[in-house]
Protein backbone atom coordinates (compact mmCIF):
# COMPACT_ATOMS: atom_id res chain seq x y z
CA UNK A 1 0.00 0.00 0.00
CA UNK A 2 1.40 3.59 -0.75
CA UNK A 3 1.82 5.74 2.63
CA UNK A 4 0.02 8.41 3.07
CA UNK A 5 1.33 11.19 1.10
CA UNK A 6 1.72 13.63 4.01
CA UNK A 7 4.33 11.57 4.53
CA UNK A 8 6.63 13.00 2.64
CA UNK A 9 6.78 16.21 4.79
CA UNK A 10 8.35 16.60 8.38
CA UNK B 1 7.66 20.86 -2.43
CA UNK B 2 6.33 24.62 -2.70
CA UNK B 3 7.81 27.66 -1.09
CA UNK B 4 5.73 27.55 2.08
CA UNK B 5 6.93 24.15 3.14
CA UNK B 6 10.13 24.86 2.45
CA UNK B 7 9.83 28.11 4.19
CA UNK B 8 8.09 25.98 7.36
CA UNK B 9 11.12 23.40 7.31
CA UNK B 10 13.80 26.11 7.43
CA UNK B 11 11.90 27.86 10.45
CA UNK B 12 11.29 25.01 12.56
CA UNK B 13 15.04 24.23 11.38
CA UNK B 14 16.00 28.01 12.78
CA UNK B 15 13.74 27.84 15.65
CA UNK B 16 15.35 25.03 17.20
CA UNK B 17 19.33 26.17 16.39
CA UNK B 18 18.23 29.68 18.26
CA UNK B 19 17.42 27.31 21.25
CA UNK B 20 20.78 25.60 21.11
CA UNK B 21 22.56 28.18 20.88
CA UNK B 22 20.80 30.06 23.43
CA UNK B 23 22.08 27.36 26.12
CA UNK B 24 25.03 26.38 24.89
CA UNK B 25 26.29 29.85 24.28
CA UNK B 26 24.58 31.17 27.98
CA UNK B 27 25.25 27.75 29.50
CA UNK B 28 22.19 28.07 31.16
CA UNK B 29 18.69 26.28 30.71
CA UNK B 30 16.88 28.96 32.71
CA UNK B 31 13.45 29.31 31.51
CA UNK B 32 13.00 26.46 28.65
CA UNK B 33 10.56 24.10 29.59
CA UNK B 34 12.74 20.66 29.35
CA UNK B 35 9.06 18.98 29.12
CA UNK B 36 8.38 20.17 26.28
CA UNK B 37 11.48 19.95 24.41
CA UNK B 38 11.38 15.76 25.78
CA UNK B 39 7.90 15.85 24.71
CA UNK B 40 9.56 17.41 21.24
CA UNK B 41 11.80 14.26 21.13
CA UNK B 42 8.91 11.79 21.71
CA UNK B 43 7.75 13.30 18.61
CA UNK B 44 10.51 13.18 16.15
CA UNK B 45 11.05 9.78 17.14
CA UNK B 46 7.76 8.46 16.46
CA UNK B 47 7.23 10.19 13.61
CA UNK B 48 10.50 9.32 11.73
CA UNK B 49 10.61 5.98 12.12
CA UNK B 50 10.03 5.68 8.48
CA UNK B 51 13.58 6.44 7.94
CA UNK B 52 13.84 2.84 8.01
CA UNK B 53 11.13 2.09 6.16
CA UNK B 54 11.00 4.21 2.80
CA UNK B 55 13.33 7.14 1.15
CA UNK B 56 11.64 9.84 0.40
CA UNK B 57 14.53 12.04 -0.85
CA UNK B 58 18.05 13.17 0.47
CA UNK B 59 16.67 16.74 1.64
CA UNK B 60 14.19 14.81 3.88
CA UNK B 61 16.34 12.05 5.56
CA UNK B 62 18.43 14.67 6.33
CA UNK B 63 16.24 16.85 8.02
CA UNK B 64 14.92 13.90 9.96
CA UNK B 65 18.19 13.45 11.00
CA UNK B 66 18.82 16.75 11.87
CA UNK B 67 15.40 16.97 14.07
CA UNK B 68 15.97 13.77 16.02
CA UNK B 69 19.51 14.32 16.60
CA UNK B 70 19.32 18.27 17.66
CA UNK B 71 15.99 16.96 20.26
CA UNK B 72 17.85 14.73 21.96
CA UNK B 73 20.90 17.36 22.30
CA UNK B 74 18.34 19.05 23.79
CA UNK B 75 17.24 17.30 26.02
CA UNK B 76 20.50 16.32 26.84
CA UNK B 77 21.78 19.64 27.68
CA UNK B 78 18.69 20.50 29.73
CA UNK B 79 18.74 16.89 31.54
CA UNK B 80 22.36 16.82 32.03
CA UNK B 81 24.76 19.23 30.80
CA UNK B 82 23.20 22.55 32.44
CA UNK B 83 21.07 20.45 34.80
CA UNK B 84 22.37 22.75 37.63
CA UNK B 85 20.26 25.71 35.50
CA UNK B 86 17.00 24.43 35.07
CA UNK B 87 13.95 25.54 36.25
CA UNK B 88 12.25 22.64 37.25
CA UNK B 89 9.98 24.01 40.24
CA UNK B 90 8.60 26.06 37.17
CA UNK B 91 8.30 23.15 34.50
CA UNK B 92 5.13 21.75 36.08
CA UNK B 93 2.54 20.94 33.44
CA UNK B 94 1.34 17.68 33.71
CA UNK B 95 2.51 16.03 30.65
CA UNK B 96 0.36 12.78 31.00
CA UNK B 97 -2.25 15.51 30.53
CA UNK B 98 -1.25 15.54 26.69
CA UNK B 99 0.33 12.34 26.36
CA UNK B 100 -2.78 9.80 27.10
CA UNK B 101 -5.57 11.73 25.23
CA UNK B 102 -3.35 12.26 22.26
CA UNK B 103 -2.20 8.45 22.48
CA UNK B 104 -5.97 7.70 22.69
CA UNK B 105 -6.60 10.00 19.88
CA UNK B 106 -4.28 7.93 17.71
CA UNK B 107 -5.45 4.85 18.21
CA UNK B 108 -9.09 5.82 17.30
CA UNK B 109 -8.65 8.16 14.54
CA UNK B 110 -6.00 7.51 11.83
CA UNK B 111 -5.46 6.66 8.42
CA UNK B 112 -4.56 2.54 9.13
CA UNK B 113 -4.35 0.88 12.02
CA UNK B 114 -1.17 -0.43 11.57
CA UNK B 115 1.97 0.37 14.34
CA UNK B 116 3.71 2.87 12.75
CA UNK B 117 0.76 4.49 11.09
CA UNK B 118 -0.45 4.93 14.57
CA UNK B 119 3.07 6.21 15.97
CA UNK B 120 2.71 8.51 13.09
CA UNK B 121 -0.74 9.80 14.09
CA UNK B 122 0.02 10.04 17.91
CA UNK B 123 3.51 12.05 16.77
CA UNK B 124 1.19 14.69 14.87
CA UNK B 125 -1.48 15.13 17.94
CA UNK B 126 1.15 14.78 20.25
CA UNK B 127 3.31 17.59 18.29
CA UNK B 128 -0.01 20.51 17.90
CA UNK B 129 0.12 20.48 22.28
CA UNK B 130 4.04 19.52 22.42
CA UNK B 131 4.35 23.92 23.63
CA UNK B 132 2.24 23.80 26.21
CA UNK B 133 4.53 23.03 29.08
CA UNK B 134 6.94 25.99 27.70
CA UNK B 135 3.68 28.00 27.17
CA UNK B 136 2.26 27.35 30.72
CA UNK B 137 5.85 27.84 32.06
CA UNK B 138 6.50 31.62 30.53
CA UNK B 139 2.71 32.77 32.04
CA UNK B 140 3.47 30.81 35.36
CA UNK B 141 7.14 33.24 35.71
CA UNK B 142 5.07 35.93 33.79
CA UNK B 143 8.29 36.97 31.51
CA UNK B 144 10.40 34.90 29.03
CA UNK B 145 14.10 36.16 27.41
CA UNK B 146 14.01 38.22 24.14
CA UNK B 147 15.76 35.10 22.67
CA UNK B 148 13.44 32.47 24.28
CA UNK B 149 10.18 34.44 22.44
CA UNK B 150 12.05 34.23 19.13
CA UNK B 151 12.59 30.38 19.43
CA UNK B 152 8.60 30.63 19.87
CA UNK B 153 7.82 33.10 17.59
CA UNK B 154 9.63 30.85 14.91
CA UNK B 155 8.32 27.35 15.63
CA UNK B 156 5.00 29.08 15.84
CA UNK B 157 5.54 30.19 11.79
CA UNK B 158 6.62 27.33 11.18
CA UNK B 159 3.64 25.24 11.50
CA UNK B 160 1.58 28.52 10.13
CA UNK B 161 3.67 28.17 6.55
CA UNK B 162 2.83 24.39 7.00
CA UNK B 163 -1.05 25.24 6.63
CA UNK B 164 -0.62 27.92 3.56
CA UNK B 165 1.30 24.54 2.22
CA UNK B 166 -1.65 22.65 2.49
CA UNK B 167 -3.58 25.18 1.04
CA UNK B 168 -1.57 24.81 -1.90
CA UNK B 169 -1.49 21.47 -2.10
CA UNK B 170 -5.18 20.91 -1.73
CA UNK B 171 -5.37 23.67 -4.75
CA UNK B 172 -2.88 22.50 -7.40
CA UNK B 173 -2.28 18.67 -6.46
CA UNK B 174 -5.79 18.22 -5.09
CA UNK B 175 -4.84 16.55 -1.82
CA UNK B 176 -5.54 16.70 1.74
CA UNK B 177 -5.19 15.20 4.79
CA UNK B 178 -7.33 15.99 7.31
CA UNK B 179 -5.62 15.17 10.09
CA UNK B 180 -2.22 16.86 9.56
CA UNK B 181 -4.30 19.92 8.82
CA UNK B 182 -7.37 19.83 12.34
CA UNK B 183 -3.53 19.09 13.94
CA UNK B 184 -2.12 21.98 12.28
CA UNK B 185 -4.76 24.33 12.87
CA UNK B 186 -5.22 23.53 16.55
CA UNK B 187 -1.21 23.68 17.08
CA UNK B 188 -1.16 27.57 15.42
CA UNK B 189 -4.38 28.32 17.18
CA UNK B 190 -2.15 27.82 20.66
CA UNK B 191 0.42 30.51 19.52
CA UNK B 192 -2.08 32.93 18.59
CA UNK B 193 -1.78 35.05 21.82
CA UNK B 194 1.98 34.66 21.60
CA UNK B 195 2.16 36.00 18.17
CA UNK B 196 -0.14 38.98 19.55
CA UNK B 197 2.90 39.74 22.73
CA UNK B 198 5.77 38.96 20.18
CA UNK B 199 4.88 41.62 17.64
CA UNK B 200 3.40 44.35 20.55
CA UNK B 201 6.44 43.73 22.64
CA UNK B 202 9.45 41.99 21.37
CA UNK B 203 9.67 43.36 18.09
CA UNK B 204 9.15 46.96 19.78
CA UNK B 205 12.89 45.95 22.19
CA UNK B 206 10.62 45.62 24.97
CA UNK B 207 11.37 41.87 26.88
CA UNK B 208 8.35 39.62 26.77
CA UNK B 209 6.71 40.41 30.18
CA UNK B 210 2.93 39.48 30.67
CA UNK B 211 0.64 41.68 32.88
CA UNK B 212 0.64 40.84 36.96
Amino acid sequence: QEPNKTHDEL
Amino acid sequence: MNIFRFLGDLSHLIAIVILLLKIWKSRSCAGISGKSQALFAVVFTTRYLDLFTNFISFYNTGMKVVYIACSYAMVWMIYSKFKATYDGNHDTFRVEFLVAPTAILAFLVNHDFTPLEILWTFSIYLESVAILPQLFMVSKTGEAETITSHYLFALGVYRTLYLFNWIWRYQFEGFFDLIAIVAGLVQTILYCDFFYLYITKVLKGKKLSLPA
